[in-house]
C-alpha cells in the first residue's frame, strides 16, 4: 500500500484579499507549503502519520505567521499560554498539554505526553515541569512574543475598554 | 491554530494541533485544542480531525467526535459529516472549520469563515494550498 494523504491548517478567520497583502499572502503561501513538504517527506518513505503530523505542525509552530508556537497570540495578562494535541488513530493513544509556557513546539510536548505518561492531559506548570524532565527544548516566553501579536493585543485592550468588558468575547480574535 | 492530519502507508491516520489561544483571553483559558474529541481526535474506525475556531463552541459540541459518530453511526461521508458539523456551530453562533482525513485517504475540510489557511498532499502528486473560500 504506497497510498497517503496529508491535511494541514494554519488557522480559519475573515481573511480576504482585501486583508492580507499580496505580499503576506505569498508568505503564508510558502510556510504552508514548508509545513507540507516536512509532513510529505516523513509520509513518501513510509513513515508514520504520527509523525507526519507532528512534523507538519512543527514547521507551523516555528513559523511567526501562525498562532502557535512563535507568533502565538497574547492573553489579556500580557504573557503567552500554549495548548496542543496529538492522537494516533490505531492505538487511540493520546497526548495534550494546556498553558505551557517554556516548550519551544509544544506538539512534541504532546507527544511526550502520549509516549512518555500514563496521562492524556498536563497543564500550567506541571506541564512545563515533564516538558522539562523530558529533555525538550525549552525558551522564555518571550520567544514566543512577536510584534504583530502585541499590536493585536493593545488593539484589543483599546475595544475592550469601550465595551466595558475585558473579557467580552466579541472583542477577541484569534 | 494550526493542525495537521495524515493517513500513513500501513493506513494509520493521526491527528495534531497547536494554538496560543485567542487574544486577549483570561490567564487560564483553554480551547478546544487540548480536549481530545472536541478539537483533535483520531480514530482508525472513523477518521482524523483538528479544528481551529471559537474554541468553547467547538468543546460544547465535541466536534471531532460529533464527526466521527455521524460517520460511524449515521454513515455519512467525512466531507458531508464535516460539513453538517460545522453548520451546526454556524447556527449555534460560533465559528472555525476542520480538517480531517479518513482511513481510506480521502481528504476533507470544511470551514464557516471566509477563509481558512490550509493545504493537502496526496501520494498521487496532489499538492494544493488555500487561503480565502473561494479558492
Amino acid at each position: 500500500m504506497t497510498d497517503w494523504t496529508l491535511v494541514i491548517h494554519g488557522g480559519s478567520g475573515a481573511m480576504s484579499r482585501d486583508t492580507i497583502s499580496a505580499e503576506q499572502d505569498g508568505v503564508q503561501r510558502q510556510a504552508l507549503s514548508r509545513a507540507l513538504q516536512a509532513g510529505k517527506a516523513v509520509l513518501a518513505s513510509s513513515g508514520s502519520a504520527v509523525d507526519a503530523v507532528e512534523a507538519a505542525v512543527a514547521v507551523l509552530e516555528d513559523d511567526p505567521g501562525f498562532n502557535a508556537g512563535h507568533g502565538a497570540v497574547f492573553n489579556a495578562a500580557g504573557s503567552i499560554e500554549l495548548d496542543a494535541a496529538i492522537m494516533d488513530g490505531r492505538t487511540l493513544e493520546a497526548g495534550a498539554v494546556c498553558g505551557t509556557t517554556r516548550t519551544r513546539n509544544p506538539v512534541r510536548l504532546a507527544r511526550a505526553v502520549m509516549e512518555r505518561s500514563p496521562h492524556v492531559l498536563l497543564q500550567g506548570s506541571g506541564a512545563d515541569e515533564f516538558s522539562r524532565d523530558s529533555g525538550l527544548d525549552q525558551v522564555e516566553n518571550s520567544y514566543f512574543e512577536t510584534d504583530e501579536r502585541r499590536m493585536q493585543l493593545e488593539r484589543m485592550r483599546e475595544r475592550a475598554a469601550g465595551s466595558g468588558d475585558v473579557f467580552d468575547i466579541d472583542v477577541k480574535f484569534g | 491554530t494550526v493542525g495537521a492530519v495524515a493517513r500513513d502507508t500501513s493506513g494509520n491516520i493521526a491527528a495534531a494541533t497547536s494554538t496560543g489561544g485567542l487574544t486577549g483571553k483570561r490567564f487560564g483559558r483553554v480551547g478546544d485544542t487540548a480536549v481530545i474529541g472536541a478539537g483533535t481526535l483520531a480514530d482508525i474506525r472513523t477518521c482524523a480531525v483538528s479544528a481551529t475556531g471559537a474554541g468553547e463552541f467547538y468543546i460544547r459540541t465535541a466536534a471531532a467526535s460529533a464527526i466521527a459518530a455521524r460517520m460511524r453511526f449515521g454513515g455519512e461521508s467525512l466531507q458531508v459529516a464535516a460539513d453538517a458539523v460545522q453548520a451546526e456551530i454556524r447556527e449555534m453562533g460560533g465559528s472555525g472549520g476542520v480538517i480531517a482525513v479518513a482511513p481510506d485517504g480521502t481528504p476533507a475540510w470544511s470551514f464557516n469563515t471566509p477563509g481558512m489557511y490550509r493545504g493537502r498532499a496526496r501520494a498521487d502528486g496532489t499538492l494544493e494550498i488555500g487561503i480565502y473560500g473561494d479558492e
